[in-house]
Order: structure tokens, then sequence, then C-alpha cells
């Protein structure tokens, strides 16, 4: 059965969706089958690869809920071995349809089960919030990666976060593990940047990656065209971090 | 009665939080009686004007569900006019509190008409979510303004923040009006954010302000200080923005 790593940060825009968009890909070209899950409303994971989801008729909600099967809601992309359970506005839907439903916690869970095998890694790309689609992620998880950016309120969530991963440890899903901290829009032009990544390696020690990632605006543009970095600019900055990032990641597995 | 402005984007690190505190910073030093309104777990609000949030007892929560008078809530800070109600992870019970409470959505707009007489501007900072604290703040405001990253997946997300502030107007708060668009973290060097802003200035015209905040790490170190980034770095690219933004601003409320 494929490794199951939900990537989760209530604070936003820290890299969530652009770590789990090229972590996939490059977990793909390396020749592991993916399968990249969107429990976020807004749907960027799959809209930064080239899916008008807005459109979706069919899309992880209807799965989730049982509406449709896993073959139409999941979208295969150009990139051999990497495959799509975008999200879009529907499955705000969600929390509010689960509400005094019992196991409400273990839906995400119970389904990915049933598709597991047929991947190597399944990567869930959460919203910035703690709530039941945050929560669905950790608890079909088997390990939580966690984006963080180099900045001052960065640290601030990271407390609230592992509480709830504690949280959810304890009472939901006793396997998870933290896969760990990924340091994300490092500026290295900036004394604020270099200060938390070492406040963080000083606090987290080996459970944050070497790797750091700098803050590179092809990372940011890639989306637009739809494509992730290492088919975008393969050679960029960002690119080269995230292609280092997933050999870590691999290697780590290996260990 | 004091102009309340809810500062919302589901969208997260957009610079809500930042432009929050910033606006309301320099709104106090105009001379007008200012309030910060956390309405976000995170409580970065409170964090970035040097409150240790994490370890307050009385905060937006208690005050919200009748616990605490506002008197013990609400916080001075060290300059004049600007007074901060704080939030910290005690908020994120209330979705929970709430959860089959008739007038949920009234919560904050019923507590704030207690004294919103004693300001000039009321301003509230929500999560990067739509659930149930921000559609209280909108619920309460008079107008909502919308930070915006020159970002791609930015203009994603603005369709359903605008279906969102629709349906609010319609079933909670007819009176709700749109403040505007704030452009942020603009970088001159990346074509990719003066193709967002053309976009959105052609999408939306006069409701986007002209002034666009440009990307400056002074910002984002200026709250490790706990000070707004007029006192922190007053003729900094950011600084300078945002004070032209606070008086356009003002000079829209007097045409
Ligand atoms: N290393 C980087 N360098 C430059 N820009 C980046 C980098 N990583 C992400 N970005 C950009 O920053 C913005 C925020 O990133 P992203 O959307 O991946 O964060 P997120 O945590 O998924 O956000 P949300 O909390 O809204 O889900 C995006 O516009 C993205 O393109
Ligand atoms: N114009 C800017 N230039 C540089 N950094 C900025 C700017 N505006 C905000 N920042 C930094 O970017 C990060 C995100 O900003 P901020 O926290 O204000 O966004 P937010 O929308 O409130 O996030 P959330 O969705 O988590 O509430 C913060 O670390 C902040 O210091
Ligand atoms: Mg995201
Ligand atoms: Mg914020």
């Amino acid at each position: 059965m494929g490794k199951i790593i939900a990537l989760a940060n209530q604070k936003g825009g820290v890299g969530k969706t652009t770590t789990a968009i090229n972590l996939a890909a490059y977990l793909a070209a390396e020749g592991k089958k993916t399968l990249l899950v969107d429990v976020d409303p807004q749907g960027n994971a799959g809209s930064g690869l080239g899916l008008d989801v807005m459109n979706l008729q069919e899309t992880v909600y209807q799965w989730l809920l049982g509406g449709q099967t896993f073959e139409t809601a999941m979208k295969k992309t150009r990139w051999e071995n990497l495959e799509v359970l975008p999200a879009n506005i529907d499955l705000a839907g969600f929390e509010i349809d689960m509400r005094d439903e019992d196991g409400r916690d273990y839906v995400l869970r119970r389904r990915l089960r049933e598709v597991a095998d047929r991947y190597d890694y399944i990567l869930i790309d959460c919203p910035p919030s703690l709530g039941l689609l945050t929560i669905n992620a950790l608890t079909a998880a088997d390990s939580v990666l966690i984006p963080m950016q180099c900045e001052y309120f960065a640290l601030e969530g990271l407390t609230q976060l592992l509480r709830i991963i504690k949280l959810v440890q304890n009472k939901l899903n006793p396997e998870l593990k933290l896969e760990g901290l990924l340091l994300t829009m490092f500026d290295s032009r900036t004394r604020l940047s270099t200060q938390v990544v070492a406040d963080v390696r000083e606090h987290f020690g080996k459970q944050v990656f070497e790797v750091v990632i700098p803050r590179n605006v092809k990372l940011s543009e890639a989306p637009s065209y739809g494509e992730p970095i290492g088919v975008y600019d393969p050679l960029s900055s960002g690119a080269l971090a995230y292609k280092k990032f997933a050999e870590d990641l691999l290697a780590r597995q290996r260990a």
C-alpha cells in the first residue's frame, strides 16, 4: 500500500500547495506512481496543474460522499505516474454535510484505503485551517509534512499545529508520524529568514529537512502555465531545491 | 457610530493581518480612535503588536460568549488611539460552541454594536477561511476590504469570495459594501505581478485602490518587534505605501 503524506499548516500562504504539486511531480519523475489529492476548496492543487477545476462536475467531494466513482473523479495529467484528485468550491459543503455524522473524521481514510494500493505515494494538500477537512487528511495519513515560511508569524502557529497532531495521534490515528518540517520562501538577503531557520533547527533538530526552499519567482509563475517547476524551469533555484527535497524524502523512506 | 471594516480573503498569506495592523496604526496616527479586532485563532494581529496572546486569559472569545467584559478583553497599546481585541487558540472553540445556536451569524455584530460608538474605525482581521468566524465579521461590518497578492492563485479565490459576500448581503447584512481590493506583495521585478495588477484593474476598475503595496522585507520584520511599520521603519517602501493607503481610504470616506 502506498505511503500517504498530508501537507498541513493552518498558517496561510506558507507553500503547502506549491510543495504538494512539486513534490508529487518529482516523485512521479523518479518512477513512483503518485496521486495528488486536494482537500482544499480553493482547488489550487488542480488548477496549478492546469485543470479547470471551477467547471468540474466530478471532484474529490463527489467521490468522498459516494456519488461518483474514483475513476470519474480522478484526472490523469500529461506526466507519467502523476494523477490528481482535484477539489473545487463544492468541497466547502463537506463540513456542513458531515456535521452530525458519526465517523465524519474517517471519511477520507476509508475512501483512500480503497485505492491506496494503486500508488507508491499519495499526497494530500490541506486548506489553511484545522477544521474537518484537515482532520480527515491527518486521520488518513501515514505521516504529516509541515511546510513553514521563514517568517515571524510562522513560529507562532506551529505550537497549535503540533498540539492538533498530538490530538489526532491520541484519538484518531495512532500511526500518524511527523514526516518533517520543510522551510520555504527563504530569502537569503534578509536577516529574518536566517533567524527563523536557526530558531526552527534549534527547536526541532533532525525533524527539519536539510534542504531549504528559496524564494524564487519561477515557483509562483509555474502554476499560471499549469506546470510543475521541474517542467516549467528545471534549472531554477526553486526546481533544484524541490528536486533535492524529493530525493532526500525518498532516501529517508529507505533508511 | 464608528465604521466597521472586515479584512477578508480565504486565500492564505495574502497580507490580511499585515494590512489590518498597519491600516489601524496609520488611522490612529491620523487621530482616529481605532479598534483592531482579531477573529483569527492564529492571533497574529495581537502578536504582531507585541501582545503575548498565547498566555492571555481574556480575549475576543471570552467576550463574544459573554464570559468577560469588553474592558477586560480589550488591550490598550503603546500608541494613542489604537486599541486591540486580541484572539488566540481559544477562539477555535467558537465554531463548535455555536454549532447549533440560532443567530450564530450575528454574535459579533450584536457585541460590537455595544462598543462601536467609542471608536471612529473598527477593523476586523479574518482567518483564511469562509467559516463561521469570517461570516460573523462580514455580518458585523459596514464594508469589506479584500487584500490580494499579486500572484496567480489570488485570482482563483476571488470569485468564491465575491459569491460569499453576495450571499451575506442577501441573507445576513444588506448594508455590507465592498470597501475595495488592495493589491499586496507587488514585486516590480516580476512579469507575473504586473500581469495580475493589470488583470485585476481590468475586471474591477475603480474598486481597486490606486496604491499597490510592494513586497518589502521591513513589513515582515516589523511584527517580530511588535511594532507597526510606521514605527519600525517609517520611510520604508512598505510604510509609505500603507500611509498613502490610509490617506486614500480616509479621503474616500469624505467623498
Ligand atoms: N518558494 C517560493 N518562492 C516564491 N513564491 C512562492 C514560493 N512558494 C510558494 N510561492 C507562491 O506563494 C503563494 C503561496 O504559496 P501556496 O499557495 O503554495 O501556499 P499555501 O500554503 O498552499 O496557501 P493556502 O494557505 O492559501 O493554501 C503562491 O502564490 C505561490 O505561487
Ligand atoms: N508587502 C509585504 N512584503 C513582504 N512581506 C509581507 C508583506 N505583507 C505581508 N508580508 C509577510 O507575508 C506573510 C503573510 O502575511 P500575513 O500574515 O499578513 O497574511 P494573512 O493573509 O494575514 O495570512 P493568513 O491567511 O495566515 O491569516 C507574513 O509573514 C507577513 O509578514
Ligand atoms: Mg494551498
Ligand atoms: Mg492573518
